[in-house]
Parts: structure tokens; C-alpha cells; sequence
């Protein structure tokens, strides 16, 4: 549970990347 | 997930959401959390970026749905960034804290509701892009009726084709986005008819014209117009429908 917090945390911010990544792509 | 981009995005941060609170849930373990205050920090400063891009597509957009569709969606990922940050500030003096927990889920949860609802937003709003490429395809194939000169032909053909190309190329394109197949398949069929249609259609204007011209068959001539537009344009609508299918229909798949 410990690295997964972790992992967790860190996968959500490069989900977050992505998703201005896919919005500024969109927006262009 | 109706579209592969969304699905790619969104998709492997869901699953370990899930895994997480499915462990959270079940395994009360009564270990001591670790100190999440970096990740958590990470996590707020792309949010932070989000939310300026986010908003600066709000205001460079001219989609007034889009601009109604965002801003909760920003919102939703704000707040449960401002979840993560309490959740974390709570295990630095508790690091057995079952309440920062649950804020830990919750704030994970809500940034992939907010993320969801974004991408959707988006989505939704290039969508409404295509439509509005079709729907000029639409306006074009309305005014073949007073096209009644060879010369007038040519500018209607030399008008109508790029807008086509256009509508063709985009729709091909979304086609090859979407996860769901049978989504795809309508509008396949729906863009090979058009594209069947087109010369149909070109050369039913030139039959009109000449029988305008001669004043035989006119009658006949302008039924078959009528009729390869009416067909156009069925499709084309069934394209702007299919486009805005999201959910997943069961009895399509049986």
C-alpha cells in the first residue's frame, strides 16, 4: 500500500500532463 | 471511453484508482502511511498548469458550450488537489490517519472525474466541429435546386468540393478515434455512400441542366436529382448522429 500511494500520486500527475497535453493539441 | 485518446489517458489512472481503494478498503493493514507531501506537491503544481490552460482555452473559444462545460470540471480538479494536500498534511502528524486516507481516495477520485469531465468537454466540443463541416455540406446540397446553368455548376462544384473533402477527411478521421466498432462502421458506411453519391449527384445537375436546356424529360431529370440529394443528406445526418453517440448501445452489438 505504500508504493502505491506513491505510484498513485505520480501516475495522476502525469494523467494530468496528458490531459493539458490533449487539450492544448485540440485547442491549436 | 469512446475514443482511443481519452481511453489511452484515462484508462491506466482509473485502474489504479480502483486498485487503491479496493485495497483501502479490504486491507485496514494498520500500517503507517508514508510522507506523501512531494508527490502530493507534483500533483497541485499540474493541476495548477491545468487549470491555467484550461482556462485560457475557455477564453480563446468561441464555444459556448465548451465555456459552460469547463469551468466545473476545473473546479472539480482544484478541490480535490486542495483533498490531496489536507490528506497529506494530516499524515505528516498522523501517519495511521484513516480520515486522511479516505481524502487521499477522494481527492484521487475527484481529479479523475475532473480530468474525465475535461477531456469530454473537449472532445465534445471537436466534435462540434465536424458538425458544422457537414452541416455546410448540408447547405450546399440545399441550394442544387437553383443551380440551372452549366456555368453555375461549375462554381457550385468548385464551392462544394473542398467543403467535402473537408467533411470527408475530418469524419475519416474521428471514425479511426473511436473505441466503439459498431460507431465506426455507421460511419463508414454512411462516408462511402457520400462519396458513392457525389458523381451521382454531379451528373444528375448536369441531366437537369440539359434537360432544362432542351425541355425534355425535366420532370424525370429533376426527380433524380432531388432524390440523390435527399440521399446526400440522409446520410450526412446520419453522420451527425453517429458523431454524437457516446454511450455504449448493447442491442447495436446483438
Amino acid at each position: 500500500l505504500r508504493v502505491g500511494w506513491e505510484q498513485l500520486l505520480t501516475a495522476i500527475a502525469r494523467n494530468i500532463n496528458e490531459v493539458e497535453n490533449q487539450i492544448l493539441t485540440r485547442d491549436s | 471511453f469512446h475514443t482511443k485518446i481519452i481511453e489511452s489517458i484515462l484508462e491506466p489512472v482509473a485502474q489504479q484508482v480502483s486498485r487503491l481503494v479496493i485495497l483501502h478498503e479490504e486491507a485496514e493493514d494498520g500500517n503507517a502511511m508514508p510522507d506523501l507531501a512531494q508527490p502530493v506537491r507534483v500533483v497541485k503544481l499540474a493541476v495548477d498548469n491545468l487549470v491555467k490552460v484550461g482556462y485560457e482555452t475557455i477564453n480563446g473559444s468561441d464555444d459556448q458550450i465548451l465555456k459552460q462545460d469547463m469551468p466545473p470540471a476545473l473546479r472539480r480538479v482544484e478541490e480535490a488537489s486542495l483533498f490531496l494536500l489536507d490528506a497529506s498534511a494530516m499524515l505528516r502528524t498522523d501517519p495511521y490517519s484513516g480520515p486522511a486516507r479516505k481524502k487521499l481516495i477522494e481527492g484521487s477520485r475527484g481529479i479523475l472525474q475532473g480530468t474525465s469531465a475535461l477531456l469530454l468537454a473537449s472532445d465534445e466540443s471537436e466534435v462540434r466541429k465536424i458538425i458544422r463541416v457537414c452541416k455546410s455540406v448540408l447547405e450546399y446540397l440545399a441550394i442544387t435546386e437553383v443551380v440551372d446553368r452549366m456555368d453555375d455548376l461549375v462554381t457550385f462544384v468548385k464551392n462544394l468540393s473542398p467543403v467535402l473533402t473537408k467533411m470527408t477527411k475530418e469524419v475519416d478521421n474521428r471514425e479511426k478515434e473511436l473505441t466503439h466498432q459498431v460507431h465506426r462502421d455507421m460511419l463508414i458506411r454512411s462516408l462511402d455512400q457520400v462519396k458513392v453519391l457525389t458523381p451521382v449527384l454531379i451528373s444528375g445537375i448536369k441531366i437537369y441542366i440539359t434537360a432544362n436546356q432542351s425541355g425534355q424529360g425535366l420532370k424525370e431529370a429533376q426527380n433524380s436529382r432531388d432524390y440523390t440529394v435527399r440521399k446526400m443528406s440522409d446520410e450526412i445526418h446520419e453522420i451527425i448522429r453517429v458523431l454524437q453517440l457516446t454511450t455504449y448501445d448493447e442491442e447495436e452489438w446483438d
